[in-house]
């Protein structure tokens, strides 16, 4: 464990203490994309299989059973909770996601760590969580304007990976043998996909100001 | 060749 790791991974606990505040608190997924959650509920679930025989530490075993159960929790919300499910509009946010699903599970088949049938999924959940972010970033393209929150929201789970890749580089530096490219390629992917936000964010966000985060 | 992949991150 090293300081970036940790930080990336309170990031990303914060992301989901912020998503659910708004759907729970604010009552309203109105900008949320449940595509997105859909797919980061498939990306746990199927990454996490391993929660039953790989015990590398009571830490990782704990925040495995926690994002599995908020993403569940935040799909259920939005999915079927009122009045949460009356505000997600299926005729915005329509990502066409099985393609995303696709392509990764086959990338999962035929470039994996090892040819068992977790090793596929784990990499199967590596490359679409690099993507699954797309249906939420076309949702607020669509939407032009970020309501703060979500902003919030979107910044939080960018950095999350951003801080993995600099976990990565300090690993690879300080650990000898270390080798990970599959999560090193799909981390790089991820965290690409949010530059743009993150300039948007930025600026909206400089001078203390909040003004709310336009995107073109 | 089961090289045992160990994943330690989450």
């Amino acid at each position: 464990m090293n300081i970036f790791r940790f930080l990336g991974d309170m990031s990303h606990i914060l992301s989901f203490v912020i998503l659910l505040l708004k759907i729970t608190q604010g009552k309203s997924a109105a900008g949320i994309s449940l595509r997105t959650q859909e797919l980061y509920m498939i990306v746990f679930c199927s990454r996490y299989l391993d929660l039953f025989w790989n015990f590398s530490s009571l830490y990782n075993s704990f925040l495995k059973v926690v994002f599995i159960a908020c993403s569940s929790a935040i799909v259920y919300i939005i999915r079927f909770k009122s009045p949460q499910k009356d505000t997600w509009n299926p005729e915005l946010d329509n990502f066409p996601i099985q393609y995303l699903i696709g392509p990764c599970a086959v990338a999962g088949l035929l470039i994996n760590q090892d040819w068992t049938p977790f090793e596929m999924i784990w990499a199967f959940s590596i490359y679409l969580e690099a993507v699954a972010i797309l249906p939420q970033l076309f949702l607020l393209q669509k939407q032009g304007e970020v309501e703060n929150l979500t902003s919030h929201y979107v910044a939080a789970l960018g950095a999350y990976r951003g801080l993995y890749l600099m976990n990565w580089v300090y690993r690879y530096f300080t650990e000898d043998d270390y080798l990970q490219r599959i999560v090193w390629f799909a981390g790089t992917v991820q965290t690409g996909l949010y530059i743009d936000f993150f300039y948007h964010y930025y600026q909206s966000k400089r001078g203390g100001l909040s003004r709310p985060v336009k995107l073109p | 060749r089961h090289h045992d992949v160990n994943h330690d991150e989450l």
